[in-house]
């Protein structure tokens, strides 16, 4: 579903080169549950920036579905991403004047004009990450970990078949971030798509494989 | 060094009440350092935006050196932070259009006018967390953990006496997250305070006491 041939990303600012992923070769088959691991710096959120069809590689082929995906406009791009794609940022990315509730909701309104159906959606999906009695905060009225929760919760609202998630758990304690786990196994067990990347070993094991990258390299 | 007496902090948004800290009670002193940890939610962050007086309890008492913070305008306020505090925020809170050497040299702009001297001490602390080679690099062009390190950075580069570290490894590889630890244990041993959020064991554990808090409370 997702296949990666010799990618390679190079950022230019100011002369100063940066060779970010350096021959990226990569096959995820529909329904695994991949971790990347690595360290600071060695290229996972560009990779999955480029997967998440946010970014264009530099060189080298990324097939989504079969489809080469650098050709599309952005406008094709951005109804595949709101079909397919449900994306965890390792920022967050929480529109700062919207509600918890409407941040959630924001990946239905592409394709979803049944406003009650949405705010049901939004509602359930905040239920499962545990938080009903927030959702009409706003994000500078949310500790860090319920930001990260409420970015999780968006990313699951429109049942894509890929969920992409960084860092998913950097800002929560153990037991939420088991919760968490918890439902990225079960979407996982409906036959959905899972690549997450983390830093921390424990979380990792819970995908069925672990690739490790150093210096934008699958090593 | 850090007191609080029956601390508690209520958060008032239309017509909603959190109640987030409910009856802290804590001494800290001077040249400790303390682990806090508990789950998401459960006030560790709005504790430690008091201790670091940046925002105000609804109740009870707190001292810094035995000041009473509160009494205090912003003015004298800010200029205690920047000689006594260094604050690594959850969310980082760097400036977006400064580079990371502009954004470690601005804790000096308050006390220090000689440019070639914040220049030189904004140099070592991007290099002791590793990132000399991207002091030129902007936020949006530097990976998560990058920009974590580089608020590291800004709160060590004044050498203030207390360092108030909220998740400071949340993006960091544990290579990189136990650099960084040496790096406070270092600090430690110099005598300087440093009180820690983390939601990683083995991360506090490199403190010499763990705090754990649950709904507002100490337990
Ligand atoms: N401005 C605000 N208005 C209303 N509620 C708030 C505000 N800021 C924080 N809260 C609430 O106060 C509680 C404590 O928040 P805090 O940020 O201290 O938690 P935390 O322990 O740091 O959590 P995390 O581990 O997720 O970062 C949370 O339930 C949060 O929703
Ligand atoms: N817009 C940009 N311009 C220049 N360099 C960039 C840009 N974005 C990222 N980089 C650099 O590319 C490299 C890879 O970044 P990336 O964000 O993919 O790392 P990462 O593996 O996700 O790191 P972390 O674990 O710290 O989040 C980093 O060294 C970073 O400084
Ligand atoms: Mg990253
Ligand atoms: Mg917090």
């Amino acid at each position: 579903i997702i296949e990666a041939i010799d990618l390679h990303k190079t950022y230019s600012n100011n002369n100063v080169k940066v060779h970010a992923l350096r021959g990226i070769n990569l096959k995820i088959n529909e329904g695994d549950f991949v971790s990347i691991m690595g360290s600071s710096g060695s290229g996972k959120s560009t990779l999955m920036n480029i997967i998440g069809c946010l970014d264009i590689q530099s060189s080298g082929e990324f097939l989504l579905d079969g489809m080469n995906i650098q050709n599309l406009n952005e406008d094709k791009k951005a109804l595949i991403r709101s079909k397919k794609i449900g994306f965890v940022f390792q920022s967050f990315n929480l529109l700062s004047r919207t509600t918890a509730i409407e941040n959630v909701e924001l990946p239905l309104l592409y394709s979803n004009s049944d406003g009650k159906l949405r705010k049901e959606l939004s509602e359930n999906a905040l239920s499962l990450v545990g938080l009903s009695d927030r959702k009409d905060h706003q994000p500078t009225q949310l500790s860090g970990g319920q930001q990260q929760r409420v970015a999780i919760a968006r990313a699951m609202v429109n049942d894509p078949s890929i969920i992409l998630a960084d860092e998913p758990t950097g800002n929560l304690d153990s037991k939420t971030s088991l919760e968490i786990m918890g439902i990225f196994k079960g979407l996982n067990s409906q036959g959905k798509t899972i690549v997450m990347i983390t830093h921390e070993r424990d979380i990792a094991e819970f995908g069925s494989e672990i690739i490790e990258m150093k210096d934008g390299r699958i090593i």
